[in-house]
């Protein structure tokens, strides 16, 4: 029951084309082809017999687009929200190496690919090759990147948050939508200290939430924890924050991806006293990635 | 600028720079 | 304490040799690591400030390889553009800004375009250490970085200059607020140590308070430094900056120090031109603050100033100001009343040439004092065998023994001084006792005697009968008595 062929997806353009990574289930980063929403998907399959001169029977060769969606505590079931098939090869004989071109025009590729705690979204291009009793199959990933481009709208974060007669902060962060590769600058203000701060933190969160309705699970992931005060402050101190989010491995914030998931994204603002209390306030921010072209040209 | 970009603060008074922790 | 310290030597020694290969194989990114690891050592508050002292020395010493290294790369051309930005994502804030610090004073020295917003960056940025002993050793080595850097010159220079220097490359104004903003910071945390820990502990901080008073006052000596520093700009800008910080704080041992300091890192001539602002702060200072002890090294380092044109209204100055102060101090001790006054007069007699407005400028100190104390006494007299005592013989030996004319402490000149100066007698008669009196009569006889000219007192005509009589019956009946 070996298989008695090798298939090689090559894609045009392939030597142009930027990488990107993307962690594997396993938390290694593996890296494929770059593309974007709208972009013609295209290339070669490479059909190799291992044994030359032998025959190979099939029952066709196709090769798919596929976008699916995959919970890991419901790995039997797929779901594709994304499906374009194209045949090769009506059902015949190999006899000899064969390259077959394909190409999807233009393909609807709305998600980001993300690979996350509890679920993972990717696309790939799997050709098979039909046979009686087991099919020949290749799968190769390609990532997709979702742009967005600069919120006409980014009003900043500034709260005034406390706790009776013992702390009370008005913190400000410049901005609600920050990119990628974007710096959080803020500032806390402190307008009453009674107790005894050792120092404050803030933390990236990141909260996946798989499911729906009452059968939602959400899983956090502390992804920074970023110092930003050492010792006490007293009233009337103004602490700089200056975060820079390059220095991380952040995604896009997804919301109800394919009514399947959500990705997002939420700043902790963490005090801690000397008795290892903690305050903290949580605030969700929209992280976006920005599109290269764009910041060349604002560059 | 980026690097060094910082929001405006708010002076702290010499009364409160020099106060006793509360 | 030691063990500590040695541990975290250690680590500092180990991380550094790291970081050292690092650098030797080109390893920037992994050199930065361990740099990291290294600062954070001085994330410890397991250490007195003696010790941290030394972990900080030893830590500073390992970074200036790291300067140099970075200055090498720059010079070769290659471009570091985003090294501000990557030592910024250092999770824990110590490391982060003592880098930050590094590779900012590395842009400073190879850009001076980028002067002005690196400067103010970092001394902004620092806000985020607020623990007092991490946070005055953090501004102590940004202030220390950035001494060779800081601009000093002015606008004027800038327009002036033909080669196209840049605006932003930074002017003095930059410098002062620089250094002025740092010091505020760091004075805030110093005296903010005072609060720190147990009641009992109380001698110990402060002790340790004042092996840390340097750190602070750094900041003044290195505004004394900058050359573009002008009498306009110390008196509008420097000085009341200081001032307000040191008046505002509240804290003894900060006033005392932060006071005496600027006397001592500025020039005459500054303090010549904001003698009043200066004075008028010394009354506003707390009840613990041993005011004698600045207003007296004042008083004395003009005393001594040579070369400088003294305004004619500077005794009137001193003279208001002293008593705006003693008016101002009710607690203050009669010794040291006497003590400052006792500077007056020592700056009379050195700087004021004309004998008439001299003997003038210290009958009217001797004429506050003598007031003074009424006030304070009531009408109890002052003790020989008493620390006030001690203090006013000193006080009353000054005029009579250095303030004769052309300076002659000894023969009959002390003597003529006591007669001429009006309020001389009244003092010794009206608050001393007996036996001070008595000492005064002894110090102006023995000075004539051990002269050896008394077979000339009356040859010579030096003391007129009238004199010689007021002598005698007032000045000496103590000594028969």
């Amino acid at each position: 029951f070996r298989s008695g062929a090798d298939i090689d997806i090559i894609l045009d353009g392939a030597e142009n084309r930027k990488l990107a990574e993307i962690k594997s289930e396993d938390g290694k980063k593996d890296r494929y082809y770059l593309y974007y929403d709208g972009e013609t998907v295209s290339g070669k399959v490479n059909i190799t017999l291992k044994k030359p001169g032998t025959k190979l029977d099939h029952l066709g060769i196709k090769v798919e687009f596929i976008g699916e969606i995959e919970l890991y505590a419901d790995r039997g079931n797929h779901h594709e929200f994304s499906s374009l098939v194209k045949d090769l090869a009506r059902p015949g004989d190999l006899i000899q190496n064969t390259s077959y071109s394909f190409e999807f025009v233009n393909v609807e590729k709305p998600y980001e690919s993300y690979t996350g705690t509890n679920v993972r979204l990717r696309y790939f291009i799997r050709v098979t090759i039909v046979r009686r009793l087991s099919d020949i199959i290749k799968e190769m990933d390609i990532i997709v990147h979702t742009l967005a481009s600069y919120p006409e709208v980014n009003s900043p974060i500034k709260m005034e948050v406390g706790i009776e007669e013992c702390l009370h902060i008005e913190f400000e962060y410049n901005k609600s939508k920050y990119h990628l590769k974007d710096v959080i600058v803020g500032k806390i203000y402190f307008l009453l200290v009674r107790i005894k701060i050792k120092h404050m933190e803030i933390a990236i969160i990141k909260k996946e939430s798989t499911g729906i309705g009452q059968n939602t699970f959400n899983e956090n992931e502390t992804i920074a924890k970023y110092e930003i005060m050492d010792g006490a402050p007293v009233r009337g101190e103004s602490i700089p924050l200056r975060l820079f989010l390059a220095g991380y491995e952040l995604t896009p914030t997804m919301k109800d991806i394919n009514k399947k998931f959500s990705v997002r994204y939420f700043l902790n603002l963490v005090l801690v006293d000397e008795e290892e209390r903690r305050y903290f306030k949580q605030q969700e921010i929209i992280l976006w990635r920005k599109g290269e072209k764009t910041r060349k040209q604002i560059q | 600028q980026e690097s060094t970009r910082r929001l405006t603060i708010k002076k702290q008074t010499l009364d409160d720079a020099y106060a006793a922790p509360a | 304490q030691e063990k500590r310290l040695d541990e975290s030597l250690g680590n500092v020694k180990i991380q550094s040799f790291h970081m050292k290969c690092c650098l030797d194989r080109g390893k920037l990114m992994e050199a930065l690591k361990h740099a990291s690891n290294m600062i954070t050592e001085l994330r410890t508050n397991q250490l007195s400030p003696k010790s941290y002292y030394e972990l900080y020395m030893a830590v500073c010493d390992q970074l200036r390889h790291m300067e140099m290294y970075l200055l090498d790369e720059f010079n070769r051309g290659r471009k570091l553009a985003d090294l501000y930005e990557l030592v910024q994502y250092a999770g824990n804030i110590i490391p982060r800004l003592y880098l930050l610090i590094t590779v900012g004073l590395v842009y400073m020295k190879t850009t001076p375009g980028s002067r002005r917003d690196i400067l103010k960056d970092l001394v902004e940025m620092c806000r985020g250490v607020q623990h007092p002993l991490r946070g005055l050793f953090l501004r102590n080595y940004l202030l220390q970085s950035c001494r060779n850097i800081l601009p000093d010159v002015t606008v004027e220079e800038i327009a002036g200059d033909g080669d196209g220097k840049e605006e932003h490359s930074g002017t003095i104004e930059d410098s002062i607020e620089f250094i002025l903003l740092n010091f505020a910071e760091m004075n805030k945390l110093w005296v903010r140590m005072q609060h720190q820990g147990h009641t009992r502990d109380k001698d110990r901080r402060e002790k340790e308070r004042l092996e840390l008073r340097l750190l602070v006052g750094t900041n003044l000596v290195r505004l004394s430094q900058l050359e573009s520093i002008d009498i306009e700009r110390y008196k509008n800008v420097v000085l009341p900056g200081i001032l307000e910080q040191v008046v505002s704080c509240r804290d003894g041992i900060a006033q005392e120090y932060l006071m005496e300091c600027l006397i001592q890192v500025f020039p005459d001539e500054f303090h010549l031109t904001t003698l009043q602002p200066f004075l008028h702060s010394c009354a506003k200072l707390v009840p613990s603050v041993n005011v004698k002890n600045i207003i007296i090294a004042l008083i004395d380092r003009l005393a001594l100033s040579k070369d400088i044109d003294l305004p004619d209204d500077l005794f009137d100055i001193f003279s208001s100001q002293i008593s705006n102060i003693i008016q101002s101090r009710p607690d203050m001790i009669l010794e040291d009343i006497i003590s400052m006054e006792g500077s007056l007069i020592n700056f009379t007699i050195k700087k004021i040439n004309a004998e008439s407005k001299r003997e003038e400028s210290i009958d009217s100190v001797l004429q506050s004092t003598l007031n003074v104390i009424k006030e304070k006494c009531n009408k109890a007299r002052i003790q020989y065998r008493t620390n006030i005592g001690k203090e006013l013989l000193k006080f009353l030996k000054l005029p009579i023994t250095h303030g004769t004319q052309d300076g002659q402490t000894s023969g009959i000149a002390p003597i003529k001084m006591s007669l001429k100066l009006k309020v001389f007698k009244n003092l010794l008669k009206d608050v001393t006792d007996l036996e001070l009196q008595k000492q005064i009569t002894l110090s102006l006889l023995n000075s004539a005697l051990d002269s050896g000219i008394e077979d000339k007192i009356i040859e010579e005509n030096r003391l007129t009968l009238e004199e010689i009589e007021i002598f005698l019956s007032e000045l000496c009946e103590p000594l028969v008595k």
